[in-house]
């Protein structure tokens, strides 16, 4: 059977290599806009795939994407899946993704962990970290999480090799975040990065390694504050938001601040639906009522990107 | 293939920073094997345990003994992950 995005069940759980399929079907499908680059290898060696939006123009500005990072997260791949296919889908038909694509480019890494994310599909559904080898441990795995160098290695992460939130060795020690460190770095104009976790119903700016607020706290509260209500109207789920610390607690070394204090203004952090019922093995009926509430949010934040260049 | 059989997740609630404090001394023994799917924070704000099933009678014991109040989210790990993977293949056919 000719594989094709219409084909493709958005409602279900996929392993890596059906996602990896898919995401080649949507560059076919849409062979003037999405186009498919890797970004670096995994510690495992897996290719690390990132689906590229673009008009054209030469390093326009950007957004980047990314779910997956916790792999045991599967609601966030999924959610993912739904996401890039409707950019590519509204793309001419809806005005604001169509605005937004005319001038920016958009970067969605999809399965930002694909060794934690094989690992649970193989082995351990439990599976958060990164399978790297942590030597003179028996634990293996960093949680890429805490790995990036923004507060890295401070209290509100663990220095335990077989803590779910060990930081690492040393900063950027993962692949998988180094490689998104030199791409953001590297392509010097991403203007946004919104990373997708689940779950317990958050929207979450910088800063967690400090409990000084950002210097434009108020401007991102002020779209977070519209975001999570924008949710909200789809089907009533209720986010709470906020920084980091302010929300949740210290956390150190996350993308996120890594990304603020690299200059990218509009960095947040979703925390996806739980129910309060299933924390992340949210099943899979959840999977579309779950991305079709989490578009109006993300599509607050592409937008104000798009209206507020700096 | 790592299985849960008996695994319950506890939706627990603080009610002051002691009882914050008891439940990350919980989350550091090792031998419990217990793992925060979301972490204790503040008096108020729900914590998420997932506890495996030898270490359930210790983990209530301390919990009860402590009057630190919870409730069973997740009767049984195992079955979640079941029924997950029974869905996953129905769709693949």
């Amino acid at each position: 059977i000719e594989r094709s995005t219409s084909t493709f069940d958005f409602g279900s759980y996929h392993t890596i290599d059906e996602i990896y399929d898919w995401m080649d079907t949507l560059v076919d499908d849409h062979p003037g806009l999405v186009s498919k680059i890797q970004i670096g290898q995994s510690y495992e060696n897996r290719p690390l795939y990132v689906l590229k939006f673009s008009t054209g123009g030469s390093n326009r500005p950007a957004i980047w994407l990314d779910t997956g990072i916790h792999s045991r997260e599967w609601i966030t791949q999924a959610t993912g899946i739904w996401t890039a296919n409707k950019i590519a889908k509204e793309y001419g038909q809806d005005p604001s993704i169509t605005a937004i694509l005319d001038s920016m480019d958009i970067f969605f890494e999809i399965v930002t962990n694909p060794d934690g994310f094989a690992f649970t599909h193989s082995s351990n559904r439990m599976w958060r970290k990164t399978r790297s080898i942590n030597a003179g441990s028996n634990c293996v795995g960093v949680d890429p999480n805490r790995n990036w160098d923004a507060g890295f290695g401070g209290s509100g992460s663990s220095s335990n090799p077989c803590s779910e939130t060990y930081h690492g060795p040393y900063a950027h020690s993962e692949r998988e975040v180094k490689a998104i460190v030199d791409f953001i770095r590297g392509h010097g104009n991403v203007k946004s990065v919104i990373s997708i976790h689940s779950y317990s119903q958050m929207l979450l700016f910088p800063y967690g390694y400090k409990t000084a607020p950002a210097p434009n706290h108020q401007e991102l509260n002020e779209l977070a504050k519209k975001a999570v209500s924008d949710l909200a109207a789809v089907y009533g789920t209720k986010y709470t938001y906020g920084s980091i610390v302010d929300t949740i607690y210290k956390a150190d070394g996350t993308t996120i601040d890594w990304a603020y204090d690299n200059g990218v203004k509009y960095s947040f952090t979703f925390e996806l639906r739980d129910t309060g019922r299933y924390g992340f093995l949210l099943p899979s009926t959840q999977i579309i009522p779950t991305a079709t509430e989490t578009w109006p949010a993300l599509l607050d934040i592409m937008v104000y990107v798009l209206e507020h260049p700096y | 293939e790592q299985l849960f059989v008996g695994d319950q997740v506890l939706r627990i609630m603080a009610s002051d920073e002691e009882q914050i404090t008891l439940l990350r001394v919980l989350g550091e023994q090792e031998e419990l094997q217990v793992d925060f799917w979301r972490h204790p924070t503040r008096p108020g704000h729900p914590a998420d345990l997932r506890v495996p099933f030898h270490s359930l009678q210790a983990v209530k014991i301390f919990l009860e003994s402590n009057s630190i109040s919870y409730s069973i989210m997740i009767e049984d790990v195992q079955e979640l992950l079941d029924e997950e993977k029974k869905t996953m293949m129905k769709s693949r056919r």
